[in-house]
């Protein structure tokens, strides 16, 4: 079974705003 | 054909022919009968001129145009020099003289590797070598003292009074001529750009060759041919000479060499150190290995000498994403496509790790996988792995299934 990709705006980055990926 | 070249398209050592390099070219006298004009020099009438272009002139066989100094008073003889300028580097292998007049009684050959600024002597003739030279005459030439100028009593004798010779050979006597190859301090002897000849202590010539009958016999310097023996200086990399876009002389050279006299690698091919052509080998320049990522390199001494003398090129600003002394594997943040050459400019593909899911940006530079958090799988570190479920924090992403 293929999992799927992470779901990006499934994260919550309150905590790391620093972290987000730009796009 | 191409000489320096093989029926293979092997490369092999090749020179320019043998010339006389002062044929046609300018030579500076320090004194020209004609002005003012006596009975037999005038430099108005084109009967009894006797200018320096007739040093280096064609000569055809019974009709030797001659140059001819000034007359001296028969007590106070004057030195008289001739400097020819070459125009590049040649390797000389004799310098002679023809003489119109008799033989001067001394004379000093000198010569110029650096287009006439400094000067060493290359030869003296003389009946008073010691007196004048301070050089002993008939001195033999050994190992130890190989670009020393010797002096010789013969090749001054009054007679012939006219058409007498003066030929100096450059290597004739010299221990290490047998093996030029291997003899630097030869190969330099030979090289020059500028001959010079100064005659001191005229002798004289018959009354009719004088300009005043009544005052007796003349004394004057003439001479009819100036020749310099020798090839034009490539290192055994060119087979021919020619004039550059502004007129200079150079080598046309091959073997991946450039400069005047072939005298350094061209660019890109610094693989191994600039050396001079020899019988055995060739030693054309070699490129640097760069697998078409990069359009410059440098030579380095340590590596070529851990190499065993083969190879000691280090590429430049390797592009397309590639690194390494010969851009032979990718630079960081890149892995290899082994589906590509290593030549081919998409040969580095970029890590492309997930920005959530991998550990770092940097992969495997074989595999191309990235560094993965725990319970993330995948080339680029984008999915959670079995058992494993994406969470909200980017810190964990994927979190074990309870």
């Amino acid at each position: 079974d293929v999992m799927p990709t992470l779901d990006m705006t499934l994260f919550d980055w309150t905590d790391y705003e620093d972290l987000k990926p730009d796009s | 054909p191409d000489p320096c070249y093989d029926e293979h398209g092997l490369p092999r050592r090749c020179v320019p022919e043998f010339v006389n390099a002062a044929f046609g070219k300018e030579v500076l006298a320090s004194s020209t009968c004609g002005r003012p004009a006596t009975r037999q020099c005038d430099a108005s009438d084109p009967r009894k001129v006797h200018p320096p272009s007739y040093l280096t002139d064609l000569n055809t066989a019974g009709n030797m145009t001659c140059w001819r100094s000034e007359s001296f008073p028969r007590l106070s003889p004057q030195n008289v020099s001739l400097t020819l300028s070459l125009g590049k580097k040649f390797e000389v292998t004799y310098v002679s003289l023809q003489f119109c007049s008799p033989r001067p009684e001394s004379v000093a050959i000198s010569k110029s590797m650096d287009y006439g600024k400094n000067w060493v002597p290359y030869q003296y003739y003389s009946s008073q070598c010691r007196k004048l030279f301070g050089k002993p005459s008939r001195a033999s030439v050994t190992k130890q003292n190989e670009q020393e100028a010797l002096c010789t009593d013969g090749h001054t004798d009054l007679y012939p009074l006219t058409g007498g010779l003066i030929a100096f050979s450059t290597l004739d006597g010299r221990p290490s001529a047998q093996d030029f190859d291997n003899s630097p301090v030869l190969q330099d002897w030979v090289t020059a750009t500028d001959i010079r000849v100064i005659f001191s202590r005229p002798q004289p010539t018959s009354n009719r060759d004088s300009d005043t009958a009544e005052d007796g016999p003349g004394f004057f310097y003439s001479v009819g041919e100036f020749q310099v023996g020798g090839r034009c200086k490539c290192n055994g990399h060119a087979s021919r000479c020619g004039k550059d876009k502004e007129g200079r002389l150079v080598c046309d050279c091959k073997h991946n060499t450039e400069g005047p006299e072939c005298d350094r690698c061209k660019p890109f091919h610094y693989d191994r150190p600039w050396q001079r052509a020899n019988a055995r080998e060739a030693n054309e320049c070699m490129a640097c290995t760069c697998n078409l990522h990069a359009r410059r390199c440098r030579f380095n001494m340590e590596l070529y000498k851990l190499s065993g003398r083969k190879s000691g090129g280090v590429c430049l600003n390797c592009r397309h994403n590639t690194a390494g002394r010969h851009c032979h594997y990718c630079k960081e943040g890149f892995y290899r496509d082994v589906s590509r050459p290593i030549t081919d400019r998409r040969a580095c593909k970029a890590c492309d790790c997930h920005p959530v899911g991998a550990a770092g940006k940097t992969c495997n530079q074989t595999t191309g996988q990235c560094p993965c958090k725990d319970g993330v799988t995948g080339l680029t570190c984008n999915r959670c792995a079995k058992g494993y479920q994406q969470s909200r924090s980017p810190i964990a992403p994927c979190i074990k299934i309870p």
